[in-house]
């Protein structure tokens, strides 16, 4: 028996929204840890991380390890028909081939359960060190969100570059190019406005804008993305998830070749 | 010309 509840099910609909676009179909695994997911997108050269730790649930039961094998796109389609302030319930029983969601609004008088078929789903597991990374930069996630999307309009690639000077977005197309540099800023009101740039050794990378822009899809669930990189090493972008865990994302640099 | 290498040739598989 597989069981966890969220209060907060607006967090649930968002971390679909973040990785249906990237994914089609992805195994949760459900173990005393916590909901966890890892699923390479179509082409191999992107990662998704998903955690949520069992301590960040308002109940969370997990009698024995379980892979849940889900299409996203569907399961997406079902967590839409939650409202934004209701309390999501997610069962399995063992032995079973559905998973039932179930919503319930905050004063209790509408209760829904929509039950979904799982799959079977191959999938490579990659084992992803804990690394040292030469570069980490913090910002604002919409202030990079956006930064993604304007250079997209120039090239289909970004060149980050990570220097004492600060960090540089680069892009270069048909009709030109553009040059996007973000300063270190610790001396803000608030500290989710806040850039922060530790660098070990100044780092150049280039990636593949249209797996950037799928990652800032999850960008309503953090105010701060964390960005950290090393020479040769795929590139993650980190959003937490209201202290009960977080999304990652992997994406291989383009080397020259 | 830059190419883009897939991800299991940075991570092992497990």
């Amino acid at each position: 028996m597989f069981e966890l509840r969220l209060v907060q099910g607006s967090l649930l609909k968002k971390v679909l929204e973040s990785i249906k676009d990237l994914v089609n179909d992805a195994n949760f695994d459900c173990s005393s840890t916590g909901f966890s997911l890892q699923a390479m997108d179509s082409s191999h050269v992107a990662l998704v991380a998903l955690l949520l730790r069992s301590e960040g649930f308002e109940h969370y039961r997990c009698d024995r390890n379980l892979t849940m094998g889900m299409n996203l796109a569907n399961m997406a389609k079902m967590l839409k028909c939650a409202g934004n302030d209701d309390i999501i319930t997610i069962k399995a029983d063992d032995g079973t081939d559905t998973v039932t969601f179930m919503f319930e609004s905050p004063s209790q008088d509408k209760i829904s359960d929509f039950e979904m078929k799982l799959m079977d789903i191959d999938s490579e597991h990659l084992g992803i060190p804990e690394a040292e990374y030469e570069a980490i930069i913090r910002m604002p996630s919409a202030e990079f969100a956006r930064i993604c999307r304007d250079l997209s309009s120039i090239g289909d690639t970004v060149v980050i570059s990570v220097t004492k000077e600060g960090v540089r977005f680069s892009a270069r197309g048909d009709i030109g190019a553009a040059n996007i540099v973000c300063r270190q800023n610790a001396t803000v009101d608030k500290p989710e406005d806040a850039t922060i740039i530790e660098m070990q050794e100044p780092v150049t990378l280039t990636f593949a804008l249209r797996y950037m822009n799928s990652f800032t899809k999850a960008t309503p669930l953090a105010e701060q993305v964390t960005i950290s990189m090393s020479s040769d090493l795929p590139v993650v972008v980190e959003y937490k998830v209201a202290g009960m865990g977080y999304i990652r994302y992997y994406l291989a640099p383009k080397i020259e070749e | 010309k830059r190419t883009q290498f897939p991800l299991r040739l940075y991570f092992a598989m497990t």
